[in-house]
């Protein structure tokens, strides 16, 4: 048990490192780190604490962060899970509403990325992020009623 | 696995009649104008997989759900009249048809349907596509459909472990909430790794 | 009491459909009920209902509108209570980050008329409101320590 | 009553020098990349008009809001040496340059003072301008002044009446919260009435 959790563990921390540094280009960094008082409590009832790095920045635990750096800092922790069990689907809506156009363009290189290996359902209103996706569908109100209309993205991306 | 088609009927903002999303693996994002029904679809995917929190499906009672086009005013009759393809299968057309002559109060008003691919088999039924449909009447009363049968709402639960990531559905992002995982706490952080090995 | 209660909710309620009609240029609407079932009720102890009608919708309660509508209505409701008690400044913190264009554009019309009351301090990441300001100062980081710069705006607006 | 000009040392990613805000009436945007200090601004405005939440300020505990420029290591000194005008008054100038003298282990870490334009005299306080200041050491100690003398919290918050529009502080709105005033229910709607009048 104490092995397959520790096992679990360091899955989702190199995924975690490698999700953020290649949304940071290599500049920033990230990691998870067992709050086991090195080694002396027992690891199966501590803690993880999420450290995040952005670039030129100093280190601080993902609690602390501002609020675009926390969006970015959790779909890092979310995506990192599909190490220990791939999801079929993502649902996300308007996870990108806090980011300014820097963590934006980082953000949909990852989507885009990620997309790749499953699903991801995005609800966004910025037109960068519709630009990156292989399927678009509009949704419009007429007199109170929903309508759906689908866009096909011309394969020549 | 991944979700081919959602089919949504008298779900909220869309009305009484069958609106199909085909989609497709990759990255499909959902634009549109505030209000125009977004946040709807994702809720009826939530809601069509067992979902029953009011809070999850920003509602204050499940009755509210239903499609209601006017305050108070359920225009029932005019949502149904022939707009847009009635994609529901044949077992559910007797019901659209039948109103009058289902003598119990019971009138099926909400029906959202997922169609999953499963031709890697992610899902442990055998057949290529999984479809699970659950229906609300007005009375309150759920029904779940797998691949057109009747089931019971526990034979979708063990099937949906499959499909959600985490119990606590970590792959389903609501409006507003994504900073939250950023401020998970120590134990939380843990929780959520020794619920999915 | 009856009466200064009574008082106070009339002209939150003028306010709200004062302020809604304008950001909507007349095609929406918006008021205030109290729910003392048609008078049965003691209105000291009766709740306030929230309606909010968007252009070509029906009226809904504000609690189930969606993310961007609500806070088209919530800011309504906040700046309605000035009539009862005017405060002396505004902190918004990216309360405009799920509004899509046209809402932007009303909240930006809003947040301007209103500024020349008194004082509004608006965080915000939209070029289309920042250039609505009176007055700018731009927010950067260095080495991980807060730096300000101060734009004064062009009288010329 | 206005904000006139808000003064900043050592609160959070604001540096051990001052760093001042000039402030007019009217629309003043804040803006700039993700992380830069936005918020923390808006915070620092809070913290002196005593706002004690660790939630609301952001911070596991108070001590959390002292600037802190690496992992664990309080870079003190290179903070304070000259950069920027040190705007503070001379009140505290003896505290910024007298550590070693200081017997005590209280050093002063954070201070944040917002000056008030009161020529419409809206503060009941006979001067065109007031300053509210708050200090806060490095043992947790809090101090607050008026327009530079030392007075306890509960003259602040007499003041404060007038200057936050109700008791819940709702002319204070904090990033991702928003939606949340169109979600009260009626009874809270209702108070917030009440607690006006
Ligand atoms: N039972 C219902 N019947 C009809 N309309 C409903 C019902 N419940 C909610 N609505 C309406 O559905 C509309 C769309 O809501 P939704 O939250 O999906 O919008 P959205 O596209 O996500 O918008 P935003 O960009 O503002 O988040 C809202 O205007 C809401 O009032
Ligand atoms: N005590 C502290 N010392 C130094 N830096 C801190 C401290 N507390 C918080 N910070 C840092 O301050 C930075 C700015 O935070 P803030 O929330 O003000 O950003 P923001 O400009 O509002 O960004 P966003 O647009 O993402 O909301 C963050 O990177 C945060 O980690
Ligand atoms: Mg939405
Ligand atoms: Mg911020």
């Amino acid at each position: 048990k104490r092995q397959l959790f520790s096992d679990a563990f360091s899955r989702v921390d190199r995924e975690v490192r490698s999700i953020f540094t290649t949304m940071t280009d290599g500049a920033g960094s990230a990691w998870l780190e067992i709050d086991d008082d090195g080694g002396r409590e027992d690891i199966l009832s501590s803690g993880i604490t999420f450290m995040v790095q952005f670039p030129s920045k100093p280190a601080r635990e993902s609690n602390s962060l501002s609020g675009g750096e926390k969006t970015i800092a959790a779909i890092t922790f979310l995506l990192a899970l599909q190490s220990l069990k791939p999801a079929p689907f993502y649902l996300f809506d308007e996870i990108d509403a806090h980011l300014d156009s820097v963590n934006t363009e980082r953000l949909g290189r990852i989507v885009r990325e990620r997309a790749d290996r499953g699903q991801i359902i995005m609800v966004t209103l910025k037109d960068a992020l519709v630009a990156a996706a292989d399927m678009i569908y509009g949704v419009y109100a007429r007199d109170g009623v929903s309508q759906v209309v689908r866009y096909r993205i011309p394969i020549a991306r | 696995v991944y979700i081919k088609r959602v089919e949504i009927y008298g779900f909220k903002s869309f009305a009484r009649r069958s609106t199909v999303l085909n989609l497709d693996r990759g990255l499909v994002c959902i634009t549109g104008p505030n209000g125009s029904g977004k946040s709807n679809i994702l809720d009826a995917i939530a809601f069509a997989l067992g979902e029953n929190s009011v809070r999850s499906l920003r509602v204050d009672r499940l009755q509210s759900l239903i499609h209601d086009n006017g305050r108070g005013a359920m225009d029932g009759r005019s949502g149904e009249e022939g707009e847009g393809e009635d994609g529901l299968s044949a077992e559910s057309k007797g019901d659209a048809g039948g109103d009058s002559s289902n003598s119990s109060r019971k009138r099926r008003a909400v029906k959202v349907s997922i169609t999953f691919d499963n031709s890697d088999r992610g899902i442990p039924v055998d057949s290529n596509t999984v479809t699970i449909a659950r229906e609300m009447y007005d009375n309150g009363e759920n029904q779940y459909y797998l691949n057109g049968k009747h089931v019971n709402k526990s034979t979708i639960t063990n099937l949906l472990d499959v499909v959600l990531a985490t119990p606590s559905k970590l792959n389903i992002v609501q409006q507003g909430m994504v900073m939250r995982i950023a401020e998970l706490n120590p134990e939380e952080r843990r929780r959520i790794i020794e619920e999915i090995i």
